[in-house]
């Protein structure tokens, strides 16, 4: 979950970025 | 403060992208088989002429759409291979719930072969564990992939948080498998 939840940020972080 | 709030996203975005890692947990007897004996090539021949029909199903209702809409293509396949992988884990629960017998003598099996020494449970048990972790990594990328395309087709229409929401949908019937086992187990006792 470690390496899930960084993965998981940064993807949330473009998400966020692309609305 | 804004980047425990982003770590907390992004364990949240973990959790929700990773639903297909259970439903593949749930299903594993179909899927993996050990030979001969319980084959799992039934199973993934179904899978293929499955994938196949949905697949030709969806190509014509993509190209009718694109017509119309004139949206990004990439955007839409992606969608659509969402979608596929959405209805196959369900295909794959529903034929789970129906197999009773076979579902139980799966668990009883797997209760016997537990007596065995713990160090050849710990060796598979750690394989598997460490693989399920970049598992969800991959499932993580399929999850944006995903999210991203429905970014793009439907902006920011109020029915795009309800096709993510399709996304944990066969994860929560789980629910009913874990309840079907019971059932049999009652039954059967």
């Amino acid at each position: 979950y470690a390496i899930g939840t960084i993965v998981g940020a940064l993807c949330v972080y473009a998400l966020l970025d692309a609305i | 403060p804004q980047l425990i709030l982003l770590g907390i996203y992004g364990l949240g975005f973990c959790y929700v992208a990773s639903s297909p890692g259970l439903v593949v947990h749930a299903v594993r007897r179909q899927l993996v088989s050990s030979g001969d004996k319980e084959s799992s090539r039934s199973t993934w021949c179904t899978c293929i002429k499955f994938v196949a029909c949905f697949t030709m199903a969806i190509i014509l209702i993509t190209l009718s759409a694109l017509i119309c809409a004139g949206t990004d293509a990439a955007a839409w396949v992606v969608l659509m291979a969402a979608l596929i992988f959405i209805v196959w884990q369900i295909a794959l629960l529903c034929r789970e719930y129906y197999q009773g017998d076979e579902l139980l003598a799966f668990y009883e099996q797997l209760h016997r072969a537990r007596k065995y020494p713990k160090i050849d449970l710990d060796s598979y048990r750690h394989l598997r564990e460490h693989g399920n972790a970049f598992f969800i990594v991959i499932l993580e990328l399929m999850f944006f992939a995903f999210a991203m395309s429905m970014l793009k087709v439907f902006g920011c229409h109020p029915y795009w948080p309800a096709l993510l929401a399709l996304w944990v949908v066969p994860g929560a019937m789980v629910y009913f498998l874990g309840h079907r086992i019971e059932a049999l187990l009652r039954e059967k006792y």
